[in-house]
């Protein structure tokens, strides 16, 4: 059922 | 000096609940405004976002900004020590290496104090942009709760689809599939039992399980929960705090292979 991405690929890490 | 209180520790009790799974240690950040909290799971996936706002407190002051790092399965034994009509006192000077949560019976013939360390924890924050969704949904917290874990048992994604008919939950595994389609509610007396869909373009994303099993602990704290969905970036599943603020969970979608 696919990939699992990652949140801090989504957000940018400050 | 850092100090709030809470008339009743249901709520904290309800917040640490919530999050328990998820996280082992999250910083909380305290300032005049309230208390924050942002922290990804171990493997990064997800995103937990807690603002509870210091006028929602019975008592608030925070003279000095603080970030404590706080262990949540040590906090989550702590707030268990407290009945839920127990008012709760959050305490901390202004360096501190400590907090200590302070439980009081109702009649005040019970005083709990209980010391907890705290952690030296690197601060990483995301950047969350503000998102125009394509899909906002507000359903009762109790059906999403069941069609997580009704579908949980067919595979482990969850593929969420809506549209203006309705927003429609599918799971597929080696034992069969399974699919759950609700349609906005026409005219539901009760705002709470409300199926309600803001959608501006479709959408169809896959979520790993595991997460949303995680997410929906947090349904003793709202009726209602706001699903909000755009192609190709996190799930947003927010509950709302009573009148105090909100936990948010972003969720990384699977991506196609």
């Amino acid at each position: 059922t696919g990939t699992q991405g990652r949140i801090d690929s989504f957000f940018k890490v400050l | 000096m850092f100090e709030a209180r809470l008339a009743q520790s249901a709520i904290l009790k309800k917040v640490l609940e919530a999050v328990k799974d998820l996280l082992t240690e999250a910083t909380f950040e305290c300032s005049d405004s309230g208390i924050q909290v942002q922290a990804m799971d171990n493997a990064h996936v997800s995103l937990v976002s807690l603002n509870l706002r210091s006028d929602g407190f019975d008592k608030y002051r925070c003279d000095r900004n603080l970030s404590m790092g706080m262990n949540i399965g040590t906090m989550t034994k702590i707030l268990r020590c407290a009945s839920s009509e127990d008012t709760v006192t959050l305490r901390a000077v202004d360096s501190p290496d400590n907090i200590i949560f302070i439980f009081e019976s109702q009649n005040k013939e019970k005083l709990a104090e209980y010391e907890m360390k705290l952690i030296n924890m690197d601060l990483e924050h995301l950047g969350i942009p503000e998102t125009m969704y394509s899909c906002v949904v507000k359903m009762p917290s109790q059906e999403f709760a069941r069609i997580c874990r009704d579908l949980s048992q067919f595979g482990e994604a969850i593929t969420i689809a809506c549209s203006k008919e309705g927003i429609k939950f599918s799971a597929a595994g080696d034992y069969g599939n399974a699919n759950v389609k609700l349609a906005q509610t026409a005219d539901s007396d009760k705002e709470e039992e409300a199926v309600l869909i803001d959608m501006q373009e479709p959408v169809k994303l896959t979520f790993a399980c595991r997460y949303l099993n995680s997410f929906v602990k947090a349904t003793p704290l709202c009726a209602q929960v706001k699903l909000s969905m755009s192609s190709d970036v996190p799930l947003v599943c927010e509950y709302q705090i009573g009148e105090i603020g909100h936990i948010r969970y972003y969720l990384a979608p699977k991506i196609d292979d």
